[in-house]
């Protein structure tokens, strides 16, 4: 799976994300990339998300959507809801994954709960960073 | 300015830790690199959100190191089955395809929803009949063929097991970790 989550001058978000899903999937198996507040969540009045990884538990736990939400009724930050979501409630349903998000400061999330990551991320006037986290 | 930027997920790879190379290290960042920059040209050019993380996504989906577009996983019966999507922030319209076979690009799919329909989710052959309609790029199957997905797929396909992007090796339970 892949993903991507931008916050433009203009002040606006996106996500998008894209999968070839599971090796041997059978039946039209989808997990959650197609799934809009599962995978994929944008609102330019709180963040946008792209989620990877064990998709029946993303959608189960309406992920990208539900970072989005504690922002906006809980007034977490984006590293907050992030770590909620992704530490504390897809654990529990015994999720796998991670996902990325961006909010309308430009400030980026990265948060995972399993291994090899791929990530990249870069801020204007910053260096980009790129990294795999094994 | 105002500021901007951008994020990037190679999902999680198919490599588990103790398989990394240099050398494989060394070209999955320079993918990631690559659509890391492509997206953040457009958005230090005043452009738009949605364009940058589509075309980001659309060069990872052209990478065969990443499980989307060319490079995808195998499915039971042995074929390449994609699902993509995509969100705008500003006006909450999404676009999603599901389900869809030899299309180069998803996630172009998934925009060009948004733009020419009413819709926000297609799957199957009617999702493909729409990308003939709107002059989504399609490939044959031997595009989307890995030599790696194909061995991954070998080890399972006469099983019921399924298995991510990322595989925990069973017996020394490496992969798994919290960051």
């Amino acid at each position: 799976t892949v993903g991507a989550v931008a916050l433009d001058v203009k002040g606006n978000l996106a996500a998008a994300t894209s999968t070839g899903g599971m090796t041997n999937k059978n039946f039209n198996r989808i997990g959650d990339t197609p799934v809009i507040g599962a995978g994929t969540y944008a609102n330019n009045a709180t963040c946008a998300v792209s989620c990877t990884g064990h998709g029946e538990y993303f959608i189960r736990a309406v992920v990208a959507y539900d970072v989005s939400c504690l922002m906006e009724y809980k007034g977490y930050s984006l590293q907050q809801a992030c770590e909620h979501v992704v530490s504390d409630k897809l654990v529990k349903f015994g999720g796998e994954g991670g996902l990325i998000a961006i909010d309308t400061t430009g400030a980026v999330a990265l948060p995972f709960n399993s291994a090899g990551m791929y990530r990249g991320y870069r801020k204007n006037n910053e260096e980009a960073v790129v990294a795999i986290y094994k | 300015m105002n500021k901007f930027s951008i994020a990037i997920h190679g999902g999680a790879g198919t490599i588990t830790p103790s398989s990394m190379t240099p050398d494989k290290e060394k070209a999955y960042k320079k993918a990631l690199t690559d659509a890391l920059s492509a997206g953040y040209t457009i958005l230090a050019g005043g452009g738009d959100a949605l364009d940058a993380v589509q075309q980001a996504v659309q060069l990872l989906e052209d990478c065969p190191l990443f499980n989307a577009g060319k490079g995808s996983v195998f499915t039971k019966e042995g074929k390449h089955e994609m699902d993509a999507s995509i969100m705008c922030g500003k006006t909450l319209e999404a676009g999603a395809v599901a389900g869809v076979y030899n299309i180069k690009n998803p996630v172009k799919l998934a925009r060009a929803i948004i733009t020419h329909s009413d819709h926000v989710f297609l799957s199957g052959h009617g999702a493909e009949e729409f990308a003939r309609k709107h002059r989504i790029a399609f490939e044959p199957e031997e595009y989307f063929f890995d030599a790696l997905r194909y061995d991954q797929w070998r080890e399972v396909r006469d099983s019921d097991r399924f298995m991510l992007d990322h595989t925990v090796e069973p017996e020394t339970g490496e992969g798994k970790k919290f960051g």
